[in-house]
């Protein structure tokens, strides 16, 4: 199942 | 000294579109206009505003950050007619935002100001290989079709060009395919095929607010957050998304 990652790693 | 004048419908929209993801908002106020940039609880979702000075019929502004809960402006806006005026209106004195609403009568609310200061949150700048610009109400429709079948959605991009809205379930598959010929789609500016997938309920609520002729810019990568643009009149509002991983 796809795991739901946050956006700290795109900042 | 913050006072300004704007259609009660546009603010409504704008203030229905934020609150479907965050709790309470800081609107930075200056001479150009108000922003605002938050992130929602679990940091998976960001929704960013930006209403111009020009937006309004009557702005005055000096620098001020303006907490509020969204939730007490989504109700009173609730009550706004599309036919009226809405002042907003800083009260430094009683730390208080006015809201007064004008067209037959004059009503006039007043919130209380929360203590949350301007986070400097700043959207990133990502670069997108992809661009879809379709109406919302196309892309509401095929989210919905990709309910029936799981929680998350992939939007691909395909070696063809094509944009398509997929899901997969345990037994089941939804499938919703759009190309330069669908009526929906006003552009697509493709350079590569790319796969991202994200949580449907985000995407549902990110779209909520939307009419269906809203024209929705959506910026699409591989495993990339998805970045949701569109217009409310003058105002532009943004969401970012996180994705979901394999």
């Amino acid at each position: 199942k796809p795991k739901q990652i946050t956006l700290e790693a795109f900042f | 000294m913050f006072k300004a004048t704007i259609n009660a419908k546009d603010f409504k929209k704008i203030i229905d579109a934020t609150s479907n993801l965050v709790d309470e908002i800081c609107f930075e106020v200056d001479e150009n206009g108000i922003k605002a940039n938050a992130m929602d609880p679990s940091h998976v979702a960001l929704v960013s505003v930006n209403i111009p000075k020009d937006t309004f019929e009557e702005y005055i502004s000096d620098v001020h950050d303006i907490g509020v809960d969204l939730e007490a402006l989504k109700k009173i806006m609730g009550r706004a007619k599309s036919n009226e005026k809405l002042t907003l209106e800083l009260d430094e004195e009683k730390n208080k935002l006015n809201l007064i609403l004008k067209n037959d009568a004059v009503r006039k609310f007043s919130v209380s100001l929360y203590d949350v200061s301007s986070t400097n949150l700043k959207v990133p700048d990502i670069e997108y290989p992809n661009e879809v610009m379709i109406k919302a109400g196309a892309f509401v429709e095929a989210l919905k079709d990709a309910e029936l079948v799981n929680d998350h959605v992939s939007l691909k991009i395909s070696e063809d060009g094509k944009f398509i809205i997929f899901s997969k379930g345990d037994i089941n598959q939804s499938e919703t395919i759009y190309d330069n010929n669908s009526e929906s789609i006003l552009d697509l500016k493709i350079t590569e095929s790319s796969k991202s997938t994200f949580n449907l309920a985000y995407l549902k609520d990110i779209t909520k607010a939307t009419s269906s002729d809203d024209i929705l810019h959506i910026y699409l990568g591989s495993d990339m957050p998805v970045k949701i643009e569109y217009n409310i009149g003058n105002a532009k509002i943004l969401f970012l998304l996180a994705p979901r991983i394999e």
